[in-house]
């Protein structure tokens, strides 16, 4: 889609094409719809079934999460494809946007596919604990995961706040080696703009000051992702270099 | 960049589906 330019503060029908687009960009690119989700929604792995993920080997469980999780990134590479302005900006940038960003972006859309009520995540198909992932050997990231999910369930944000906050995530003028900073910057004083009004529109207007909150949980997370993939690929060069998805290593190795 | 990171470059460039 073009980004239209228009004068600052931008006007209300902008306001509104730019929130319509961003709320379909996410719409149309999320993993799993939430009535899916719901619908799953007790359908937990048995004790034989989390029996058989914790009997996996180190290297192969991380292969396993590695798989996953690059799927979830490539729908975050369409959601930033489709975000107003995102095309038009260089590759260099948009490179550099979804390198830093798009784990952050996962790990709110995880939120969507976590049950509050029992603390578990949609992983293959049904719903698991931290138990599941006991064998990847990082219980500290994979709790530090599930409670920031926790936090932003705990917000009960509607489809279309979600929609929003991940574009906000994702247009981080703040990245490093941008070259065009400017742009960037003013996509995302444009994408401020949506969020309080639609927070305005939703009578929620704190919920703003706890979305900003969340950016540097997610950036701290993300550290403790890639420093446990320099501690397992220290243990396991090969199947980091054989075996997992050429994707993931370009992100984050 | 683009070097560095090419099947996200061709992720890139592929148009939406």
């Amino acid at each position: 889609p073009e980004y239209p330019y228009c004068p600052y503060p931008p006007s209300l029908l902008h306001i509104e094409e730019l929130c319509d687009s961003i709320v379909r960009s996410h719409r149309d690119t999320s993993q799993f719809r939430l009535e899916e989700l719901q619908a799953l929604r007790w359908k937990l792995f048995s004790r034989e079934e989390i029996h058989a993920y914790q009997s996996k080997s180190v290297d192969e469980m991380w292969q396993h999460c590695a798989v996953r999780l690059t799927e979830a990134v490539q729908y975050v590479v369409e959601f930033a494809k489709r975000i107003p302005g995102f095309r038009g900006l260089g590759q260099n940038d948009q490179i550099t946007l979804l390198k830093t960003g798009s784990m952050e972006v996962v790990l709110v859309r995880m939120s969507r596919c976590f049950n509050t009520e029992n603390s578990t995540v949609f992983f293959d198909g049904k719903f698991g604990s931290t138990e599941l992932f006991k064998s990847l050997g990082c219980g500290d990231l994979m709790v530090a995961v599930f409670d920031f999910a926790h936090s932003m369930c705990a917000l009960r944000l509607t489809e279309q706040q979600m929609a929003l906050f991940c574009s906000l995530v994702l247009i981080n003028p703040d990245r490093p080696c941008l070259e065009d900073r400017g742009r960037v910057h003013r996509m995302r004083r444009d994408l401020e703009v949506c969020l309080s009004h639609m927070l305005h529109r939703d009578n929620q207007e704190s919920l703003q000051h706890k979305l900003y909150q969340k950016v540097s949980v997610l950036q701290s997370l993300c550290s403790l992702h890639v420093e446990k993939l320099h501690w397992f690929s220290q243990r396991y060069p090969l199947t980091v270099h054989s075996v997992f998805p050429p994707l993931y290593k370009e992100l984050f190795t | 960049l683009k070097e560095k990171h090419k099947i996200l470059h061709r992720l890139l460039q592929n148009s939406t589906s």
